[in-house]
Formats: structure tokens, C-alpha cells, sequence
């Protein structure tokens, strides 16, 4: 049973009860302990700026990069795929099902899903040449590597020539699919093998389980 | 001259894209 929820006490700040940290377990691969630990994780992110048990950009962007401003265009594609409700904030509910896509078991088709909606800047249902530029040319700033325009093209022509399968100057889903599956080393962020054993990462969970084993 | 690297594989080290940061104490 449940005894005296943890969760429940600082009621509408958080507001999760055993009910619906049972439904998060049902609806990933985390068990129920797994998403109290995570629940620890958010805890944590949630507060590190704005105390209200949300995580807003700017704490998503400190816990990645290390710093609460500055753009970053990947950082804003994740934290807007997280944002499922788009309401400009990642909710608990929301971090589990994100997280969920980074599980080791996940399927791959998940991850590939996933990977290609982050790349597909626009969302127009294509990976188009123009956001690939935009890509490469934000990571080279943001890893302060100076690239002449001249090889900038001719890395995103070569990525074409072996991405865009049917040819048409853009990469649709199939052609993501195809080309991945060639270099699986492209889906290597899309797993967190840290979700493997994440009670043990957060094992202050204990102290506040609702679930008794 | 060498090869240049496929254009995902230079934005997948993006620190943005590297979530394994949130578990970082």
C-alpha cells in the first residue's frame, strides 16, 4: 500500500501519487522504483533556477551545457520535444516519456523516430538540406572549429549523396531509416545507458519510496 | 586529403543532444 506520500506533501507543487507513478511505470519501460529515482533526477533539474517543480529551458540548458544562457539550437529542439504539451515547460510526466526513448531497450525504431524529428528543424516531415547547414554550421560554432565554407559543402554533399537514397535533395524518413541503420554510430546519443540501473544512480529514492518491494 | 565526416556525425557532438550530462553531478 501507500503510506504517507511523499510526493503528496508538498501537494500542488509536484503533485504525483502512487496512482500515477504506477501509470508512468505502465507506460515505459521503468518500473515504478526506477521512476521514483528518476523523479529524484527531475527534483533536482527542476529547482536548479526557478524552484516549481518544472524544468524551463534555461535548467535544461544548465544541466547540459553547463550554463543557464547563450542559444543553442540542439538544446532547443530537445527541450521542445520534451515539451510535448508545448506550454514552454518539460512536466514530470513528459521527462519519463522522453526518457523512455533513451531507455537501452528501447526500440530502435523509437530512437530513430526521435532522431529524426530533432534534425527535422521545420518539421515539414523532411530533413532538408538548408537545416543541415544550420546544423553544422551551430556545432561548429558551438565546438569553436573553423571549417572553410568549401568543406562545410562538401561534408553536407557527401552526407547527401549517401543519406538522400531517392534523390530528391531532401532526407524523408525512409531514407533516415535506411542511412542509420548503415551508421548506427549516428544513433549513439539516442541511449542513455545510465537508464539501466538509475536507482543506483539515485539512490536517495529509498528514503522516499511509496513502493514497498 | 582527409575524408570529411559525415554531416550527423559532427552534430551528434553536440552537447545539446548529449543528455548522459543531466545524470553529471
Amino acid at each position: 500500500g501507500c503510506f504517507e506520500c511523499y510526493y503528496n506533501r508538498p501537494k500542488k507543487k509536484f503533485g504525483y501519487d502512487c496512482a500515477d507513478l504506477a501509470r508512468l511505470a505502465a507506460e515505459s519501460r521503468f518500473n515504478v522504483n526506477e521512476v521514483e529515482a528518476l523523479y529524484e533526477l527531475f527534483k533536482k533539474l527542476s529547482c536548479s533556477i526557478i524552484d516549481d517543480g518544472l524544468i524551463h529551458k534555461e535548467e535544461l540548458q544548465l544541466a547540459l551545457l553547463q550554463t543557464p544562457s547563450g542559444e543553442n539550437l540542439f538544446l532547443d529542439r530537445v527541450f521542445d520535444l520534451f515539451d510535448e504539451k508545448q506550454n514552454g515547460v518539460i512536466e514530470f510526466e513528459e521527462f519519463i516519456h522522453a526518457l523512455n526513448i533513451f531507455h537501452p531497450y528501447a526500440p530502435i525504431e523509437d530512437k530513430i523516430d526521435f532522431a529524426f524529428r530533432l534534425y527535422d528543424l521545420r518539421q515539414t516531415g523532411f530533413i532538408e538540406r538548408e537545416e543541415v547547414k544550420q546544423m553544422v554550421i551551430a556545432i561548429l560554432i558551438e565546438s569553436e572549429m573553423r571549417l572553410s565554407d568549401e568543406l562545410v559543402e562538401e561534408i553536407i554533399d557527401k552526407t547527401f549523396a549517401d543519406a538522400d537514397a531517392d534523390g530528391d535533395g531532401k532526407i524523408d524518413k525512409k531514407d533516415w531509416k535506411e542511412f542509420v541503420i548503415r551508421h548506427p554510430s549516428l544513433l549513439k546519443n539516442m541511449t542513455l545507458p545510465y537508464l539501466k540501473d538509475i536507482t543506483t544512480a539515485f539512490p536517495s529514492f529509498v528514503f522516499n519510496t511509496q513502493v514497498e518491494d | 586529403q582527409p575524408t570529411p565526416m559525415n554531416a550527423f556525425e559532427l552534430i551528434s557532438m553536440s552537447k545539446g543532444l548529449n543528455l548522459g550530462n543531466l545524470f553529471d553531478e
